[in-house]
Protein backbone atom coordinates (compact mmCIF):
# COMPACT_ATOMS: atom_id res chain seq x y z
CA UNK A 1 0.00 0.00 0.00
CA UNK A 2 2.62 2.33 1.16
CA UNK A 3 4.35 2.00 -2.65
CA UNK A 4 1.47 2.26 -4.19
CA UNK A 5 0.76 5.74 -2.42
CA UNK A 6 4.21 6.70 -3.01
CA UNK A 7 3.89 6.25 -6.48
CA UNK A 8 0.84 8.44 -6.33
CA UNK A 9 0.92 11.42 -8.28
CA UNK A 10 -0.95 14.57 -6.81
CA UNK A 11 -0.90 16.51 -9.94
CA UNK A 12 1.53 17.58 -12.72
CA UNK A 13 2.91 21.16 -13.47
CA UNK A 14 0.18 23.08 -15.33
CA UNK A 15 -2.11 19.91 -15.66
CA UNK A 16 -5.77 20.21 -15.62
CA UNK A 17 -7.74 18.86 -12.92
CA UNK A 18 -8.83 15.61 -13.42
CA UNK A 19 -11.17 12.47 -11.71
CA UNK A 20 -9.07 9.67 -12.61
CA UNK A 21 -5.76 8.02 -10.46
CA UNK A 22 -1.93 8.27 -11.76
CA UNK A 23 0.82 6.52 -10.47
CA UNK A 24 4.25 6.84 -11.56
CA UNK A 25 7.90 5.18 -10.40
CA UNK A 26 10.40 2.80 -10.70
CA UNK A 27 10.45 -0.95 -10.26
CA UNK A 28 13.64 -2.82 -9.95
CA UNK A 29 13.95 -5.78 -12.66
CA UNK A 30 17.59 -6.77 -12.12
CA UNK A 31 19.25 -6.19 -8.51
CA UNK A 32 22.67 -7.34 -9.79
CA UNK A 33 23.12 -4.59 -12.13
CA UNK A 34 20.96 -2.28 -10.69
CA UNK A 35 18.26 -1.84 -13.71
CA UNK A 36 15.32 -0.28 -12.93
CA UNK A 37 12.20 0.79 -15.04
CA UNK A 38 10.24 3.92 -15.42
CA UNK A 39 6.26 3.29 -15.56
CA UNK A 40 3.51 5.71 -15.39
CA UNK A 41 0.15 4.53 -15.02
CA UNK A 42 -2.97 6.58 -15.76
CA UNK A 43 -6.41 4.66 -14.82
CA UNK A 44 -9.49 4.65 -16.97
CA UNK A 45 -11.82 7.82 -16.36
CA UNK A 46 -14.94 5.57 -15.39
CA UNK A 47 -15.06 2.38 -13.62
CA UNK A 48 -11.41 1.71 -13.32
CA UNK A 49 -11.66 -1.52 -11.62
CA UNK A 50 -13.76 -3.08 -14.40
CA UNK A 51 -11.44 -2.00 -17.15
CA UNK A 52 -8.63 -3.48 -18.32
CA UNK A 53 -5.08 -2.92 -18.17
CA UNK A 54 -3.24 -1.46 -21.40
CA UNK A 55 0.06 -1.67 -21.89
CA UNK A 56 1.84 0.66 -24.01
CA UNK A 57 5.23 0.41 -25.89
CA UNK A 58 6.98 2.62 -28.49
CA UNK A 59 9.76 1.84 -30.52
CA UNK A 60 13.37 2.59 -31.86
CA UNK A 61 14.74 0.53 -30.40
CA UNK A 62 15.59 2.98 -27.85
CA UNK A 63 12.85 4.86 -28.11
CA UNK A 64 9.89 3.42 -26.15
CA UNK A 65 9.50 6.86 -23.63
CA UNK A 66 6.76 8.83 -22.70
CA UNK A 67 7.14 11.20 -25.46
CA UNK A 68 5.50 9.34 -27.74
CA UNK A 69 2.36 7.11 -26.59
CA UNK A 70 2.03 8.91 -23.60
CA UNK A 71 2.70 12.53 -24.83
CA UNK A 72 1.53 12.53 -28.32
CA UNK A 73 -0.69 9.71 -29.18
CA UNK A 74 -3.29 7.46 -26.66
CA UNK A 75 -2.15 9.47 -23.09
CA UNK A 76 -4.82 11.46 -21.36
CA UNK A 77 -2.43 14.69 -22.05
CA UNK A 78 -0.66 16.56 -24.53
CA UNK A 79 2.35 18.75 -24.00
CA UNK A 80 1.46 22.35 -24.85
CA UNK A 81 3.97 24.35 -27.59
CA UNK A 82 5.91 26.32 -24.69
CA UNK A 83 5.79 22.56 -22.54
CA UNK A 84 4.59 25.12 -19.71
CA UNK A 85 1.83 22.46 -19.20
CA UNK A 86 -0.56 20.13 -20.42
CA UNK A 87 -3.93 19.95 -21.98
CA UNK A 88 -6.67 17.14 -22.41
CA UNK A 89 -6.57 14.86 -24.93
CA UNK A 90 -10.40 14.40 -25.73
CA UNK A 91 -9.69 11.12 -27.43
CA UNK A 92 -7.89 9.20 -24.80
CA UNK A 93 -7.58 5.69 -25.06
CA UNK A 94 -7.65 6.05 -20.90
CA UNK A 95 -11.80 6.37 -21.89
CA UNK A 96 -11.55 2.69 -21.93
CA UNK A 97 -8.71 1.28 -20.31
CA UNK A 98 -6.22 1.70 -17.70
CA UNK A 99 -2.83 3.04 -19.36
CA UNK A 100 0.19 1.27 -18.40
CA UNK A 101 3.19 3.62 -19.96
CA UNK A 102 6.28 1.51 -19.66
CA UNK A 103 10.01 3.28 -20.76
CA UNK A 104 12.19 0.02 -21.53
CA UNK A 105 14.71 -1.28 -21.73
CA UNK A 106 17.27 0.82 -19.14
CA UNK A 107 18.67 3.54 -20.77
CA UNK A 108 15.43 4.38 -22.24
CA UNK A 109 13.72 7.84 -20.89
CA UNK A 110 13.72 7.86 -17.22
CA UNK A 111 14.62 4.05 -16.96
CA UNK A 112 18.17 3.03 -16.01
CA UNK A 113 20.92 0.77 -15.52
CA UNK A 114 23.37 1.35 -12.97
CA UNK A 115 25.76 -0.69 -15.15
CA UNK A 116 26.84 1.88 -17.74
CA UNK A 117 27.68 -1.42 -20.35
CA UNK A 118 23.91 -2.25 -20.01
CA UNK A 119 23.80 0.45 -22.52
CA UNK A 120 25.95 -1.09 -24.99
CA UNK A 121 24.49 -4.66 -24.99
CA UNK A 122 20.87 -4.44 -24.59
CA UNK A 123 18.81 -6.12 -27.15
CA UNK A 124 15.38 -7.77 -28.20
CA UNK A 125 16.26 -10.61 -25.22
CA UNK A 126 17.11 -8.44 -22.60
CA UNK A 127 14.32 -6.25 -22.95
CA UNK A 128 11.25 -8.94 -23.31
CA UNK A 129 12.64 -10.48 -20.10
CA UNK A 130 13.42 -7.30 -18.16
CA UNK A 131 9.74 -6.12 -19.35
CA UNK A 132 8.26 -9.09 -17.82
CA UNK A 133 10.42 -8.75 -14.64
CA UNK A 134 8.82 -5.41 -14.09
CA UNK A 135 5.23 -6.40 -14.87
CA UNK A 136 5.60 -9.45 -12.49
CA UNK A 137 6.92 -7.10 -9.75
CA UNK A 138 4.51 -4.33 -10.75
CA UNK A 139 1.65 -6.40 -9.88
CA UNK A 140 2.70 -6.91 -6.37
CA UNK A 141 2.93 -3.03 -6.23
CA UNK A 142 -1.09 -2.86 -7.08
CA UNK A 143 -2.50 -6.31 -6.46
CA UNK A 144 -6.21 -5.06 -7.84
CA UNK A 145 -4.46 -5.76 -11.21
CA UNK A 146 -3.41 -9.08 -10.64
CA UNK A 147 -6.30 -10.74 -12.11
CA UNK A 148 -7.61 -8.08 -14.17
CA UNK A 149 -7.23 -8.83 -18.18
CA UNK A 150 -3.82 -7.12 -20.12
CA UNK A 151 -3.48 -6.20 -23.65
CA UNK A 152 -0.08 -4.78 -24.69
CA UNK A 153 0.06 -2.47 -27.56
CA UNK A 154 2.89 -0.16 -29.31
CA UNK A 155 3.99 0.89 -32.77
CA UNK A 156 6.85 0.30 -34.90
CA UNK A 157 9.70 -1.40 -33.20
CA UNK A 158 7.22 -2.43 -30.77
CA UNK A 159 6.21 -4.88 -33.12
CA UNK A 160 9.11 -6.83 -31.30
CA UNK A 161 8.72 -5.87 -28.07
CA UNK A 162 4.84 -6.73 -27.69
CA UNK A 163 4.90 -9.81 -29.02
CA UNK A 164 8.38 -10.77 -27.60
CA UNK A 165 6.83 -9.86 -24.25
CA UNK A 166 3.60 -11.43 -25.26
CA UNK A 167 5.56 -14.99 -25.91
CA UNK A 168 7.45 -14.12 -22.03
CA UNK A 169 4.69 -13.70 -20.31
CA UNK A 170 3.04 -17.44 -21.63
CA UNK A 171 6.24 -18.76 -20.37
CA UNK A 172 5.48 -17.49 -16.57
CA UNK A 173 1.93 -18.61 -17.14
CA UNK A 174 2.92 -21.92 -17.73
CA UNK A 175 5.45 -22.14 -14.51
CA UNK A 176 3.49 -19.47 -12.16
CA UNK A 177 0.69 -20.41 -9.93
CA UNK A 178 -0.20 -16.72 -10.52
CA UNK A 179 -0.65 -16.23 -14.23
CA UNK A 180 -0.71 -13.09 -15.75
CA UNK A 181 -4.34 -12.60 -17.53
CA UNK A 182 -3.09 -11.77 -21.10
CA UNK A 183 -5.51 -11.49 -23.69
CA UNK A 184 -4.38 -9.64 -27.03
CA UNK A 185 -2.02 -7.97 -28.70
CA UNK A 186 -2.39 -4.69 -30.78
CA UNK A 187 0.59 -3.44 -32.96
CA UNK A 188 0.88 -0.65 -35.48
CA UNK A 189 2.91 0.13 -38.45
CA UNK A 190 5.11 -2.60 -37.07
CA UNK A 191 9.04 -4.07 -37.79
CA UNK A 192 7.81 -7.70 -37.96
CA UNK A 193 10.14 -9.52 -40.71
CA UNK A 194 13.42 -7.85 -41.97
CA UNK A 195 13.35 -9.59 -45.65
CA UNK A 196 9.28 -8.54 -46.10
CA UNK A 197 9.09 -5.55 -44.43
CA UNK A 198 12.39 -4.07 -46.71
CA UNK A 199 10.74 -5.03 -49.55
CA UNK A 200 7.25 -4.10 -48.95
CA UNK A 201 8.49 -0.78 -48.16
CA UNK A 202 10.56 0.21 -51.66
CA UNK A 203 7.55 -1.27 -52.92
CA UNK A 204 5.07 1.57 -51.10
CA UNK A 205 8.34 4.22 -52.31
CA UNK A 206 7.81 3.11 -55.46
CA UNK A 207 4.13 2.58 -55.77
CA UNK A 208 3.44 5.89 -53.79
CA UNK A 209 5.87 7.80 -56.25
CA UNK A 210 8.86 8.87 -53.97
CA UNK A 211 11.57 7.50 -55.82
CA UNK A 212 11.87 6.84 -59.55
CA UNK A 213 12.05 3.43 -61.37
CA UNK A 214 15.40 3.60 -61.82
CA UNK A 215 16.36 3.81 -58.52
CA UNK A 216 13.28 1.12 -57.67
CA UNK A 217 14.87 -1.35 -59.77
CA UNK A 218 18.80 -0.71 -58.67
CA UNK A 219 17.01 -1.03 -54.62
CA UNK A 220 15.82 -4.57 -55.46
CA UNK A 221 18.72 -5.60 -57.49
CA UNK A 222 21.55 -4.77 -55.19
CA UNK A 223 20.24 -5.03 -51.74
CA UNK A 224 19.91 -8.22 -49.86
CA UNK A 225 17.08 -7.56 -47.97
CA UNK A 226 17.81 -10.88 -45.97
CA UNK A 227 20.13 -9.12 -43.96
CA UNK A 228 19.74 -6.56 -41.21
CA UNK A 229 22.72 -4.71 -41.73
CA UNK A 230 23.14 -3.44 -45.61
CA UNK A 231 26.38 -3.52 -47.88
CA UNK A 232 27.46 -0.48 -48.53
CA UNK A 233 26.50 0.08 -52.15
CA UNK A 234 22.62 -0.91 -50.83
CA UNK A 235 23.16 1.42 -48.14
CA UNK A 236 24.50 4.60 -50.59
CA UNK A 237 21.14 3.88 -53.01
CA UNK A 238 18.92 4.35 -49.78
CA UNK A 239 20.56 7.20 -48.96
CA UNK A 240 20.83 8.67 -52.70
CA UNK A 241 16.45 7.47 -52.62
CA UNK A 242 16.07 9.35 -49.33
CA UNK A 243 18.22 12.32 -49.98
CA UNK A 244 17.47 13.26 -53.52
CA UNK A 245 14.55 11.98 -54.18
CA UNK A 246 12.33 12.24 -51.38
CA UNK A 247 13.04 15.72 -50.98
CA UNK A 248 11.57 17.64 -48.50
CA UNK A 249 9.20 15.69 -46.28
CA UNK A 250 8.16 14.14 -43.78
CA UNK A 251 9.31 10.16 -43.39
CA UNK A 252 7.07 9.07 -40.69
CA UNK A 253 3.72 11.18 -42.73
CA UNK A 254 4.67 11.65 -46.15
CA UNK A 255 2.40 14.46 -47.37
CA UNK A 256 3.95 16.76 -44.49
CA UNK A 257 6.68 18.79 -44.35
CA UNK A 258 9.63 17.49 -42.27
CA UNK A 259 9.98 19.13 -38.69
CA UNK A 260 12.98 21.41 -39.07
CA UNK B 1 7.46 18.68 -33.39
CA UNK B 2 5.13 17.93 -30.66
CA UNK B 3 8.25 15.53 -29.81
CA UNK B 4 10.27 18.87 -28.86
CA UNK B 5 7.60 19.76 -26.54
CA UNK B 6 8.24 16.83 -24.24
CA UNK B 7 12.07 17.40 -24.64
CA UNK B 8 11.74 20.56 -22.21
CA UNK B 9 8.86 19.35 -20.35
CA UNK B 10 10.03 15.67 -19.35
CA UNK B 11 13.70 17.76 -18.18
CA UNK B 12 12.35 19.92 -15.78
CA UNK B 13 13.23 19.08 -12.13
CA UNK B 14 9.23 20.12 -10.86
CA UNK B 15 7.92 17.61 -13.59
CA UNK B 16 10.37 15.02 -12.36
CA UNK B 17 9.47 15.35 -8.82
CA UNK B 18 5.63 15.07 -9.62
CA UNK B 19 6.56 12.17 -11.91
CA UNK B 20 8.93 10.49 -8.62
CA UNK B 21 11.39 10.31 -11.60
CA UNK B 22 15.28 10.81 -11.88
CA UNK B 23 15.84 10.13 -8.15
CA UNK B 24 19.58 8.46 -8.95
CA UNK B 25 20.01 11.73 -10.93
CA UNK B 26 20.56 9.64 -14.02
CA UNK B 27 24.09 11.17 -15.46
CA UNK B 28 22.28 12.14 -18.72
CA UNK B 29 19.46 14.16 -20.11
CA UNK B 30 15.80 12.66 -20.34
CA UNK B 31 15.32 11.90 -24.29
CA UNK B 32 12.45 10.83 -25.92
CA UNK B 33 14.66 8.33 -27.73
CA UNK B 34 18.36 6.97 -26.44
CA UNK B 35 21.08 7.29 -29.74
CA UNK B 36 23.60 4.81 -27.20
CA UNK B 37 20.70 2.08 -27.30
CA UNK B 38 19.74 2.53 -31.06
CA UNK B 39 23.10 2.62 -31.68
CA UNK B 40 24.51 -0.38 -30.24
CA UNK B 41 21.25 -2.47 -30.16
CA UNK B 42 23.09 -6.18 -29.47
CA UNK B 43 20.13 -8.98 -30.89
CA UNK B 44 17.11 -8.67 -32.74
CA UNK B 45 15.01 -11.33 -34.42
CA UNK B 46 14.66 -11.40 -37.79
CA UNK B 47 11.12 -11.94 -38.15
CA UNK B 48 8.61 -12.04 -35.22
CA UNK B 49 6.17 -14.09 -37.99
CA UNK B 50 7.03 -17.20 -35.64
CA UNK B 51 5.89 -15.60 -32.38
CA UNK B 52 2.83 -14.37 -33.78
CA UNK B 53 2.39 -18.66 -34.75
CA UNK B 54 3.03 -18.96 -31.12
CA UNK B 55 0.55 -16.31 -30.00
CA UNK B 56 -2.08 -17.56 -31.82
CA UNK B 57 -1.57 -21.47 -30.97
CA UNK B 58 -2.16 -19.88 -27.42
CA UNK B 59 -5.30 -17.77 -28.25
CA UNK B 60 -3.96 -14.90 -27.98
CA UNK B 61 -5.49 -11.91 -29.49
CA UNK B 62 -3.59 -10.56 -32.30
CA UNK B 63 -4.94 -7.13 -34.17
CA UNK B 64 -2.54 -5.24 -36.71
CA UNK B 65 -3.01 -1.63 -37.91
CA UNK B 66 -1.09 0.10 -40.25
CA UNK B 67 -1.04 4.10 -41.00
CA UNK B 68 -1.33 4.18 -45.08
CA UNK B 69 1.13 7.52 -45.39
CA UNK B 70 4.07 6.43 -43.00
CA UNK B 71 6.81 5.27 -45.69
CA UNK B 72 9.55 4.18 -42.72
CA UNK B 73 7.47 0.89 -41.65
CA UNK B 74 4.64 0.95 -44.26
CA UNK B 75 1.30 -0.36 -45.58
CA UNK B 76 2.56 -2.88 -48.14
CA UNK B 77 5.83 -4.06 -45.57
CA UNK B 78 3.15 -5.14 -43.11
CA UNK B 79 1.05 -6.86 -45.99
CA UNK B 80 4.13 -8.25 -47.39
CA UNK B 81 4.93 -9.94 -43.87
CA UNK B 82 1.49 -10.81 -42.72
CA UNK B 83 0.92 -12.74 -46.07
CA UNK B 84 4.00 -15.47 -45.23
CA UNK B 85 1.44 -16.43 -42.30
CA UNK B 86 -0.86 -17.95 -45.31
CA UNK B 87 -3.92 -17.24 -42.75
CA UNK B 88 -7.67 -18.38 -43.78
CA UNK B 89 -9.91 -15.41 -44.72
CA UNK B 90 -12.66 -14.74 -42.08
CA UNK B 91 -13.77 -11.83 -43.34
CA UNK B 92 -13.19 -10.77 -47.19
CA UNK B 93 -11.54 -7.15 -47.59
CA UNK B 94 -13.88 -4.28 -46.76
CA UNK B 95 -13.51 -0.79 -46.07
CA UNK B 96 -14.60 0.16 -42.28
CA UNK B 97 -16.10 3.32 -41.48
CA UNK B 98 -15.99 5.93 -38.40
CA UNK B 99 -18.55 8.17 -38.60
CA UNK B 100 -19.69 8.35 -42.19
CA UNK B 101 -15.94 8.22 -43.40
CA UNK B 102 -13.60 5.51 -44.71
CA UNK B 103 -11.40 4.81 -42.25
CA UNK B 104 -9.33 2.93 -43.59
CA UNK B 105 -9.45 -1.38 -45.16
CA UNK B 106 -9.57 -4.58 -43.25
CA UNK B 107 -9.41 -8.25 -43.68
CA UNK B 108 -10.49 -10.17 -40.69
CA UNK B 109 -8.38 -13.97 -40.34
CA UNK B 110 -8.23 -16.60 -38.23
CA UNK B 111 -6.05 -15.34 -35.54
CA UNK B 112 -5.75 -12.12 -36.78
CA UNK B 113 -6.98 -8.99 -37.72
CA UNK B 114 -5.26 -6.43 -39.82
CA UNK B 115 -6.97 -2.87 -41.07
CA UNK B 116 -5.28 0.10 -42.60
CA UNK B 117 -5.81 3.62 -41.29
CA UNK B 118 -6.54 6.19 -43.87
CA UNK B 119 -4.24 9.37 -43.66
CA UNK B 120 -2.05 8.31 -41.00
CA UNK B 121 1.29 8.48 -40.41
CA UNK B 122 3.32 6.06 -38.48
CA UNK B 123 2.12 7.25 -35.06
CA UNK B 124 -1.69 6.61 -35.57
CA UNK B 125 -3.14 7.64 -32.99
CA UNK B 126 -1.45 10.95 -33.60
CA UNK B 127 -3.13 11.66 -36.68
CA UNK B 128 -6.19 9.93 -36.86
CA UNK B 129 -7.15 10.07 -32.99
CA UNK B 130 -10.86 9.36 -33.34
CA UNK B 131 -10.45 6.38 -35.67
CA UNK B 132 -8.12 5.18 -33.38
CA UNK B 133 -9.77 5.08 -30.49
CA UNK B 134 -12.52 3.13 -32.55
CA UNK B 135 -9.81 0.61 -33.61
CA UNK B 136 -8.82 0.38 -30.35
CA UNK B 137 -12.76 -0.25 -28.90
CA UNK B 138 -12.86 -2.74 -31.66
CA UNK B 139 -10.11 -4.32 -30.39
CA UNK B 140 -10.98 -4.46 -26.78
CA UNK B 141 -14.26 -6.04 -28.01
CA UNK B 142 -12.65 -7.91 -30.48
CA UNK B 143 -15.31 -6.83 -32.59
CA UNK B 144 -14.86 -6.91 -36.71
CA UNK B 145 -14.79 -3.01 -37.59
CA UNK B 146 -17.83 -1.57 -38.44
CA UNK B 147 -18.98 -1.65 -42.20
CA UNK B 148 -20.73 1.96 -41.88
Amino acid sequence: REEEEADRIISLPGQPKVTFQQFSGYVTVNHVAGRSLFYWLTEAVSNPLSKPLVIWLNGGPGCSSVAYGASEEIGPFKINKTSSGLYMNKLSWNLDANLLFLETPAGVGFSYSNTSSDLYDTGDRRTARDSLAFLVHWMNRFPRYKHREIYITGESYAGHYVPQLAREILSYNANSKHPLNLKGIMVGNAVTDNYYDNLGTVTYWWSHAMISDKTFHQLVNTCDFHRAKNSDECETLYSYAMDKEFGNIDQYNIYAPPCN
Amino acid sequence: CTEKYAEKYYNRPDVQKALHANTTKIPYKWTACSETLNRNWNDSEASILPVYRQLMAAGIRIWVFSGDVDSVVPVTATRYSLAQLKLKVKIPWYPWYVKKQVGGWTEVYEGLTFATVRGAGHEVPLFKPRVALELFRAFLRDKPLSKS
